[in-house]
């Protein structure tokens, strides 16, 4: 009949609709906000803009012109992100490094009962011999959840890799050995060598980057000269419980070809938890 | 030649995208540059290839009146105040409070000043420990609680401590905090209420990006800042970070944190900080 016959055909004509120009041009401009506001590096924006403005231009158009774009973008960062880092439950060393002030510490403790509720058995070694009572720092929060604990006190040693090799020789029948080391940048080009030692000589099987979620443009710069160093296989995002966006997770992954593994929500050792893609992009796109 | 639209387009463009790469807000650059763009409209210029420099230069002018906003002199402000004069920092967590305290502590003794440290960050593993450990190379007295006591109370006896022993300066240092945690901010809250800091420092990173301007903002509009410190300077930032935390406080930045030994402290200077961001 007619009315059906008319359904038919507005459907045929929606379906085939393109969105126009201008209108993504605009939508497009609301989104770099967005994206800019969420500390996504500048020049990864006007990549993702170009890709998203050239999808919603010659894709069919089924939604409304906002959710169509929308859907693109959501769609080009996920595909960035990637899958979650899946940590194996097995034996292996992992290696905390990243910025001053990151939540490495923190982080390692936080790890440590994540591996313990596994039914794994962690155990941790300080290898940082620079800041003030790290040692005390770290000890402390091992000792609240019952993990053993190694540092430069346990075997009298001054030397960064002499105390991590006296730490995996006296864990060698524990699964999982978590290795906390100093805050560092870029431009310190002895920590970084420093790292790139400790690396050769344990061979961790996971050599982790832990990022501050409101780092700005300098993400990618750093995770680039940790992953030079010591080839980062994974990232720890933290302080998701401010109001930052994380944006800078998306180079760091980008340029370390990794992944991210957690989330650090709070300073309990209870607040981490897995990293999942789309509630991560849903948050930073607000 | 008068100016037109035309004329500023690309340069403020250029200027724009050199302040967003240099991790200065997205919110502080978008009312900023209409107002420079505002101001450059109707200008009248000798030549027109001075145009970029003209534009620059009134960028600058901008930025300068930003970071000049409600300035005062630290080191005038110690001298004339009355003694023990309580200065208590605060900030987001790992932003480098501790390590800054450590870095005045020394700027003030070598100064002529006696410095008490109030380690009022009664909470986080291994806080009063690390304090200590800077406060013992320096050779300054720490007073300090069990852990898990009131940090309100740490501080009021430093000030008593203090007040007794006719010591000029108390450094309080507080646990970091989120500013979207509202029993912490709260608790922050108590400890000014109660001790009535003649100075209230802010201590951010130069490291963070656009989440300095609500974290900023959200510790002036509940506590109430004095200045900001810009800390972690030396990992290659540009600093933008500095005009957003001026921008959304209208309180200035006094001191940059440039590395993790006691010296890494400068005394903020505005003319150079814009020439290095825009120079
Ligand atoms: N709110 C919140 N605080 C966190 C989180 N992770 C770490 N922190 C806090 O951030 C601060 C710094 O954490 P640390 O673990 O000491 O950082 P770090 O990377 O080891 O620091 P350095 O060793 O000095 O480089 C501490 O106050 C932690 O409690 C998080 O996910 N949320
Ligand atoms: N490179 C660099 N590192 C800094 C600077 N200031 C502080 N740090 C480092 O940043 C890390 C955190 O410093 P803290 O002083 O513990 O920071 P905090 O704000 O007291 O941290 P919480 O009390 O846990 O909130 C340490 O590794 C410091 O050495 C700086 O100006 N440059
Ligand atoms: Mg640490
Ligand atoms: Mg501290």
């Amino acid at each position: 009949n007619l009315s059906s016959a008319l359904k038919k055909s507005v459907k045929k004509i929606v379906a085939s609709k393109r969105i126009d120009k201008r209108t993504v041009d605009e939508l497009v401009k609301d989104l770099q906000r967005a994206l800019i506001q969420a500390d996504v590096r500048i020049s990864l924006v006007k990549e993702l803009s170009n890709r998203v403005r050239e999808r919603a231009l010659t894709e069919k158009l089924v939604l409304n012109p906002r959710e169509h774009v929308i859907k693109i973008l959501y769609e080009e960062l996920i595909g960035i992100l990637g899958k979650s880092v899946d940590i194996p439950l097995v034996p292996q060393k992992i290696m905390m490094v990243g910025l001053n002030g990151s939540g490495k510490t923190s982080s390692c403790a936080k790890l440590a009962r994540y591996f313990q509720k596994k039914g794994l058995k962690p155990a941790v070694i300080c290898a940082d011999i620079y800041r003030p009572a790290a040692s005390d720092q770290l000890k402390q929060l091992c000792a609240r959840i019952n993990v053993p604990f190694f540092d430069s006190n346990s075997c009298g040693q001054k030397d960064v890799i002499e105390i991590v090799k006296a730490g995996v020789k006296e864990f060698s029948r524990y699964d999982v050995l978590i290795i906390d080391t100093a805050g560092r940048h870029a431009l310190e080009s002895d920590m970084i060598d420093e790292i790139r030692r400790i690396g050769a000589e344990i061979n961790p099987e996971q050599r982790l980057l832990v990022l501050d979620a409101s780092i700005g443009q300098q993400a990618s710069v750093q995770a680039k000269a940790f992953d030079e160093a010591i080839g980062i296989t994974g990232i720890i995002i933290t302080k998701m419980d401010g109001t930052a966006k994380g944006g800078g997770a998306l180079s760091a992954v980008a340029e370390t070809d990794s992944g991210i593994a957690f989330l650090g929500t709070g300073e309990r050792v209870e607040d981490f938890e897995r990293f999942e893609p789309d509630r991560f992009v849903s948050r930073l796109l607000g | 030649t008068i100016l037109d639209e035309g004329d500023v387009k690309t340069p403020l463009e250029e200027l724009e995208l050199a302040l967003l790469e240099s991790d200065t807000a997205l919110a502080v650059v978008e009312e900023l540059i209409p107002r420079v763009k505002a101001n450059l409209i109707g200008k009248k210029v000798s030549r027109r290839e001075d145009t970029h420099e003209i534009v620059t230069d009134a960028l600058k002018e901008a930025l300068l009146e930003i970071l000049s906003c409600n300035n005062f002199d630290f080191d005038e402000f110690v001298e004339s105040s009355d003694k023990p004069v309580n200065i208590t920092f605060v900030g987001i967590n790992g932003t480098g409070k501790t390590t800054t305290i450590a870095k005045i502590a020394k700027r003030l003794f070598d100064a002529g000043y006696s410095v008490v440290i109030a380690s009022a960050d009664t909470y986080r593993a291994g806080a009063t420990e690390q304090i200590e450990e800077h406060a013992s190379r320096l050779g300054l007295k720490v007073i300090k609680h069990q852990y898990g006591a009131d940090p309100a109370a740490v501080v009021y006896d430093a000030v008593k401590y203090a007040k007794a022993n006719h010591k000029d300066v108390v450094l309080a240092d507080t646990a970091g905090r989120m500013h979207t945690s509202v029993n912490l901010m709260e608790q922050l809250r108590k400890i000014c209420r109660v001790t009535k800091p003649d100075m209230v420092l802010f201590v951010d990173e130069a490291i963070a990006g656009n989440d300095a301007v609500e974290r900023a903002k959200r510790f002036d509009e509940l506590i109430g800042i004095d200045a900001s410190i810009l800390t972690k300077v030396d990992m290659d930032v540009k600093g933008g970070a500095a005009i957003s935390i001026a921008y959304s406080t209208s309180k200035p930045i006094i001191f940059m944190g440039t590395g993790q030994g006691y010296d890494d402290l400068e005394k903020f200077d505005p003319k150079k900080f814009v020439e290095r961001l825009i120079g």
